[in-house]
């Protein structure tokens, strides 16, 4: 464990925990994409499968268990909750996040790392998560105004991403043999993915004005 | 069993 990844982990965390304060608290869901959240729930369940087969720390099994909670928390939430689920804008969440999911699994079936069906499911939740703030963002670009907390939740969620490349890089420097070129990839493309949302955060913030992003 | 390192990260 490095810093970078505990800095990683713990704006992870910070983002899930955002959006269920927002959810929990304000009993609304207004700007959040439910695409997203059911695709990150995907990305858990397919990643975290090892959490029956293999044990690294109390930590790692504690920080698994969290994420699958919030995740399908959120998604329940959004889906079932009388309350939230009536501030859930389903005619702007169009994105067909299913075109996502089969490319994804395609690639994970070409290039992993080990062709075992463990390996090529987590080789699958790293290309989708790399992919799975799209229908978020697309979102976001059409209800244009975004509130704070929805704001804060996908610039902590790209930061944290940020954080795991400053990880991979040390990890790359300090340990001998630790090349993982397609957790690498997929992270890089992750955080290209999230650079306009950034800059658009930062001109917001430095102007000291509502979060606007262009059409 | 070796817990190979690509696994031990969220």
């Amino acid at each position: 464990m490095n810093i970078f990844r505990l800095a990683g982990d713990m704006t992870h965390l910070a983002s899930v925990l955002v959006l269920l304060l927002k959810i929990h608290t304000i009993k609304s869901c207004a700007g959040v994409s439910l695409k997203t959240q059911e695709l990150y729930a995907i990305v858990f369940a397919t990643r975290y499968l090892d959490i029956f087969t293999s044990f690294y720390s109390i930590y790692n099994t504690l920080m698994k268990l969290i994420f699958l909670g919030s995740s399908f928390s959120i998604v329940w939430y959004m889906r079932y909750h009388k309350t939230v689920r009536r501030t859930y804008d389903r005619e702007q969440d169009t994105f067909r996040h299913w075109f996502l999911v089969l490319p994804c699994l395609l690639l994970a079936l070409l290039i992993h790392e080990k062709f075992t069906f463990l390996e090529v499911l987590w080789t699958f939740s790293l290309y989708l998560e790399a992919v799975a703030i799209l229908p978020q963002l697309v979102l976001l670009q059409r209800t244009r105004n975004i509130d704070n907390l929805t704001g804060q939740y996908v610039f902590l969620l790209g930061g944290y991403r940020g954080f795991y490349i400053l990880n991979w890089i040390y990890r790359y420097l300090t340990e001998p043999h630790f090349v993982h070129w397609i957790t690498w990839i997929a992270g890089l493309v992750q955080t290209l993915l999230y650079a306009d949302f950034f800059y658009y955060y930062f001109q917001s913030w430095k102007n000291n004005k509502k979060l606007q992003l262009p059409a | 069993e070796e817990t190979d390192a690509a696994h031990d990260e969220l």
